[in-house]
């Protein structure tokens, strides 16, 4: 940036901006809520509680350098380098649920008997890119 | 799979396990090898939804039968104090039971003999059929429980002599003898707002539960006055302790993969505690830390005194 006189043929380069869309991409890897009622799948007659049931989802981007930030193993990362620079048929990471919470359920026995249970890995609670 | 003498495909404890009722007419390319069956209880009901022959029986689904008011009231207020408005079991549980069954009697029969005297004597024949029960639901503790009829007024003294016994014997076992199959004992209670009483049978009825009876066949004498002897309370005022038979609670230790074991999150809670660990101390033992640390606070004392 010498030539003080002259206006600039293009508006300076922003490296910082430039690099972030690398680093940390608008649609970031992260859990989204959804939340659905029994009824909508009919199986309200059976199933007393609870009503609504949240099960969330991962959904977004994977960033290139993902170790630290999303707990990822560090084959993640060189699966990356594989789609990038030597087989793009080799899928890149996917953003998927790393941790589930369970769930308590109400329901109805054919028979009659009522039975509570409390069932794994019901809820996603936090995302990883795998 | 797992239900018990039987190798029943979608019978199972699996969450979404009913309605088995419909008709379960799966793509070829959605099924399941058998090895990999045992611990996916949950697919087969999920890939009826998906499929579009499942979708057509999902909706035409057959009736199932209604339970009993009361048994659902007591059931609903147990699911309330067990997890959290979003249905996530609540963490400072300590118990061991990851399912809780409810029976209501299959038939009974009553047979009354009013004695002024004595009290009002309840003689029911109670018959639970425990086919829902899986061979991978471990019993951890077997209730009796009553509700009073409306007319017994709150804050009663009320004490109880009972009676249970087993109708049928069974001596198939050659290994396990019959023990005893019937007990006498009294009991006393006050009786609160909600008016349930629950009798702890676990004793009398694991041997049954353990060599696998489907039904269970008892009979209950129930003899109750209002009044408490040790408070030297006459006893007086016959009740009618039991117009509704009882309901049979089963909690019980669901090991099947699919159902949440709450000591698995205990453990993988020690194991990462979040304290550093201490430099002179042996490793923490994610199941006896508390013994541990006691122990070696009392050496310390002893040696500090």
């Amino acid at each position: 940036d010498e030539n003080l006189g002259e206006a600039p043929a293009t508006p300076p380069y922003n490296l910082s901006e430039y690099f972030k869309q690398f680093l940390f991409p608008q649609n970031e890897c992260e859990l989204h809520n959804f939340r659905l009622s029994f009824s909508q799948l009919k199986w309200d007659k059976w199933i007393i509680a609870p009503h609504r049931y949240s099960p969330q989802y991962c959904k977004g981007d994977c960033p290139r350098v993902v170790g630290h930030r999303y707990g990822s193993p560090v084959h993640t990362m060189v699966q990356n380098i594989i789609y990038e620079k030597l087989d793009s048929s080799v899928p890149k990471p996917s953003c998927v649920p790393a941790e589930y919470s369970p769930l308590s359920v109400l329901t109805i026995e054919p028979d009659g008997s009522i039975v509570y249970k409390e069932y794994e890995d019901m809820i996603a609670t936090k995302c990883t890119c795998r | 799979p797992h239900s018990r003498g039987r190798a029943v495909f979608d019978k199972t404890s699996g969450f979404l396990g009913a309605p088995e009722d419909a008709v379960v007419e799966i793509n070829p390319l959605l099924r399941l090898p058998k090895g990999a069956r045992r611990g996916y209880a949950l697919l087969p009901p999920l890939l009826k939804v998906l499929s579009d022959q499942g979708r057509q029986t999902w909706e035409s689904e057959a009736p199932r039968l209604q339970p009993d008011s009361r048994a659902l009231r007591y059931m609903k207020r147990l699911y309330k104090m067990s997890a959290t408005k979003e249905g996530i079991p609540k963490a400072h549980k300590s118990h061991l039971y990851n399912t809780v069954r409810l029976f209501t009697p299959c038939s009974e029969c009553k047979h009354r003999h009013r004695d002024l005297m004595k009290g009002d004597i309840h003689s029911v024949d109670l018959l639970f059929n425990l086919d829902r029960v899986t061979a991978l639901e471990h019993l951890l503790k077997s209730v009796l429980l009553y509700s009073f009829d409306t007319s017994v007024p709150i804050s009663s003294s009320i004490t109880c002599v009972c009676h249970l016994s087993v109708k049928e014997r069974d001596f198939s076992s050659q290994v396990c003898p019959s023990g005893s199959h019937s007990i006498a004992f009294s009991l006393h209670f006050e009786v609160r707002k909600r008016k349930w009483v629950e009798i702890d049978v676990t004793s009398f009825l694991r041997p049954l539960i353990a060599t696998n009876r489907r039904n269970i066949h008892m009979a209950v004498n129930f003899t109750c006055l209002m009044g408490d002897p040790q408070q030297n309370t006459k006893l007086e005022n016959p009740i009618n302790v039991a117009l509704v038979p009882p309901s049979l609670l089963l909690y019980l230790n669901d090991t099947s993969e699919q159902a949440y074991h709450r000591w698995n999150s205990l453990r993988h809670r020690r194991r990462n505690p979040g304290r550093p660990r201490q430099r002179n101390s042996p490793l923490v033992d994610p199941t006896g830390d508390k013994g541990k640390e006691n122990s070696q606070g009392k050496r310390a004392s002893r040696r500090r005194r």
